[in-house]
């Protein structure tokens, strides 16, 4: 028997509507520890990992562990159905090929019930190894997302440098060049409008635009991103999700060929 | 020239 009571349902939402776009298929898994999400996109070019941890849900009963198959598409199609300030519970039994997720509004006048088929999906788990990584930057998600859609527009590929100068976003295509340049900045009057950057040393890596674009579907989740960077490693785009968990989407560099 | 990495030849199978 599952249950799962999320008081503020809206942060379920905008998690579907941040990954749905990467990947189609996937199994969320359900232990003591939380509700959670492995996946790459269909070229393995990148990888998803959700974490809502059970101690942000009001209501968390999980008997035992339980992995449940779903299209991403079709429970964005159910979410879609709950108002943003809804109470969201997810409930399955043992043994049932069903889920069913309960709508209710913030004054309990309307409760409503979706049940979603699950399928069969045959998925890997990858082992993600802990990490020092050279550069680790902390900026305001919208200037993100805002950097990703300009260079977009130039180019197809995004060169991500750190050095004591700060994060130098750069892009090339046929119509000309364009560089980014976002320097620390912690004089601020809000913590999340500040750029932190952690340097050990410098790194520079290249990444398919497209697939940063895609990340930045998760901006409506938090008012910072932090992206992480080592020379040999994927980078980690990672959003939190209020105090209960993360989403954090790891891209493979463009290497030399 | 530059080719697209590959997420699995980072991560392995557990």
């Amino acid at each position: 028997m599952l249950e799962l009571r999320l008081v503020q349902g809206s942060l379920l939402k905008k998690v579907l509507e941040a990954i749905k776009e990467l990947v189609t298929d996937a199994n969320f898994d359900c232990s003591a520890t939380g509700f959670s999400l492995q996946a790459m996109d269909s070229s393995h070019v990148a990888l998803v990992a959700l974490l809502l941890r059970s101690e942000g849900f009001e209501h968390y009963r999980c008997d035992r562990n339980l992995s449940m198959g779903m299209n991403l598409n079709n429970v964005s199609k159910m979410l879609r159905c709950a108002g943003n300030d809804d109470i969201i519970t997810l409930k399955a039994d043992d043994g049932s090929d069903t889920v069913t997720f309960m709508f209710e509004s913030p004054n309990q006048d309307k409760i409503a019930d979706f049940e979603m088929k699950l399928m069969d999906i045959d998925s890997e788990h990858l082992g993600i190894p802990e990490a020092e990584y050279h550069a680790i930057v902390k900026m305001p998600s919208a200037e993100f997302a805002r950097i990703c859609k300009d260079l977009s527009s130039i180019g197809d590929t995004v060169v991500i440098s750190v050095t004591k100068e700060g994060v130098k976003f750069s892009t090339r295509g046929d119509i000309g060049n364009a560089n980014i340049v976002c320097r620390q900045n912690t004089t601020v009057d809000k913590p999340e409008e500040a750029t932190i950057i952690e340097m050990q040393e410098p790194v520079s890596l290249t990444f398919a635009l497209r697939y940063m674009n895609s990340f930045t579907k998760a901006t409506p989740l938090s008012n910072t991103v932090t992206i992480s960077l080592s020379s040999e490693l994927p980078v980690v785009v990672e959003y939190k999700v209020a105090d209960m968990g993360y989403i954090r989407f790891y891209l493979a560099p463009k290497i030399e060929d | 020239d530059t080719k697209q990495g590959n997420i699995l030849s980072f991560f392995k199978k557990v």
